[in-house]
C-alpha cells in the first residue's frame, strides 16, 4: 500500500545543505506493522512527514494505495489526510487552548459529525488510552504522557487506515507504553496498516518488520519472528 | 542539599481536586545523582518543578541548601534559578525564533557575559551535545532529539551546582542516550548534584538511586551498588 522509490529530502541553509533524506525505497504491504528505528537526526521525521502527505520530497516518487501522490490534488490530498491517514506527532501538536476532548473531537468536527457522537466518540477514544478522568483538561494541565496519549487518541479516532506514529511512547512508563502497543496490536489485528518510528528497541519488537535508518538512509531491514 | 517534608500540591478544577503530590517527604545528600521514575502522571514533572523552584508546594516545605525556600524573596528566588539550578523541561521550551546557539547563550546573556565568550560557550556546549553542526538551526530545523540536546546544552551552560532534567532522553536513540549519560557522569564525578526523571530503567541504572512514585507518592526509595 506504500511504496517509495529514491525520496531525497534535502533543505538548503545559507551554502550548507542539509540531505535529511539520501535516496531511499522501499514498499510497505497492506496490513503491515512496521518499526523505523535510527539515530536522532537521521531522517525518521522527514521520512515519515513524506508517507503522512505533510511535506514533499525534494525527488523522488510516493505511491499510496497505488495514486502516485505527486499527482493528486491539494482537495485529493485533505481527503486522504483527514480520512484515510492518522498521525501521531513526535511533539503532539495540540490546540493548546482546548481540552483533551475537543482536541480529539476535531478531526470528527471537521467531517461535521453530530455533536452528541463526536463527544461520545472521543471520550471513548480518550478511555481506550486511560484518560477516562481527563476528558476536560487543557494540553498545560495534562503530564507530558497524558498530552502523548491525546496526540493519540485524536489520531485514532477516525479508525483510519494507515497509521503513522512518531515516537509514541517516547515519554511514556513501560506499563502506559505497553497498554498503547496493545491498542496497536488490536488495530493491526483487524487489518490496519502501521508504521511507526521509535527509539526503543523493546518497543518496535511489537512490530513484524523493522527498518533502520542511518544518515538518510536505509541501512537495515530486518522481519521478526513474531509469537 | 534538598530536603522535602510533607510536600502537597492539588489542582482544583471546578468540583474535583487532583492530587498531583500527596505527602512527599525525603532528603537528598549534596552531590548525589538520583532517578526518579512512576507512571506516566505519578506527579513527577509537578515535584520536578517545585524542587526546581519554578512553582510552589500547596502545603509542606522544601529546604535547599539550608535555606527554607518559601523564606526567599523573589529576587533571591531568580538568582538560584539562574545560577544554582540547571533544568532540562520535558517539552524543552526553546525560543521558536531563536537558533540553536542563541538558546543556549541565553542565561548568559542574561548574566551579562561578553558577546564573544558567550559565542564560544554556547558552540563548546552543543558541540558536547554532538549539535556542533547545528548552531544556526532554529528549533523548527531540528530533530526532536536535536531539540531535546539543545535544551540540555543551555541547562548546563552555567555549570549549575545542581541539574534537574525531566526526561533527558525521551527522543534519544540509545547511542545519543547513553552519550548524554556519560555528560551527566562526568558532572557527578566534578561534585554536581543531578536529579534526573526517565522512564527507562537502562537510563536510571546510570544513577546511584531510584525514587520510583505513585498517584502522588513516594512508594520505593532503592539505592543501586556502582560498578
Ligand atoms: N495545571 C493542572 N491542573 C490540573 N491537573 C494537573 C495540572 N498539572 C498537572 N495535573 C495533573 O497532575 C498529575 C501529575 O502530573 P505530572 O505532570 O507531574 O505527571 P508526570 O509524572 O510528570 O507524568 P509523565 O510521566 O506523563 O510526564 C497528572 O495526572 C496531571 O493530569
Ligand atoms: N527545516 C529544516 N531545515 C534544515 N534542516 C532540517 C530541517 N528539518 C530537519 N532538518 C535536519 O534534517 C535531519 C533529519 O531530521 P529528522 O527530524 O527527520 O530526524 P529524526 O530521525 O526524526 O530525529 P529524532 O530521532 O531526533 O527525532 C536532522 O539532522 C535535522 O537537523
Ligand atoms: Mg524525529
Ligand atoms: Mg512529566
Amino acid at each position: 500500500v506504500i511504496r517509495v522509490d529514491e525520496l531525497h529530502k534535502h533543505f538548503t541553509m545559507g551554502d550548507t545543505t542539509v540531505r535529511a533524506l539520501d535516496g531511499v525505497s522501499f514498499t510497505i504491504a497492506k496490513g503491515c506493522f512496521v518499526a523505523i528505528m535510527g539515530p536522532s537526526g537521521s531522517g525518521k521525521t522527514t521520512l515519515l512527514d513524506i508517507l503522512g502527505c505533510l511535506s514533499r520530497p525534494t525527488t523522488g516518487e510516493y505511491w499510496l494505495a497505488g495514486d502516485k501522490v505527486s499527482n493528486l490534488s491539494d482537495r485529493q490530498l485533505a481527503r486522504v489526510r483527514n480520512h484515510e491517514i492518522g498521525f501521531v506527532f513526535q511533539n503532539f501538536n495540540l490546540l493548546a487552548r482546548s481540552s483533551a476532548q475537543v482536541n480529539v473531537e476535531l478531526p470528527l468536527f471537521y467531517d461535521g459529525v453530530a455533536r452528541r457522537d463526536r463527544t461520545r466518540r472521543a471520550r471513548e477514544a480518550l478511555t481506550a488510552v486511560g484518560l477516562g478522568d481527563r476528558f476536560h483538561h487543557c494540553p498545560n494541565e495534562l503530564s507530558g504522557g497524558q498530552r502523548q496519549r491525546v496526540a493519540i487518541a485524536r489520531a485514532l479516532i477516525n479508525s483510519p487506515s494507515i497509521i503513522f506514529a512518531d515516537e509514541p511512547t517516547g515519554n511514556l512508563d513501560s506499563a502506559s507504553g505497553n497498554s498503547i502497543m496493545k491498542l496497536f496490536k488490536d488495530l493491526h489485528e483487524k487489518g490496519h496498516t502501521i508504521v511507526m518510528v521509535t527509539h526503543e528497541r523493546e518497543i518496535a519488537e511489537h512490530a513484524e518488520r523493522i527498518m533502520s535508518f542511518r544518515d538518510g538512509r536505509l541501512v537495515t531491514d530486518e522481519w521478526l519472528h513474531q509469537n
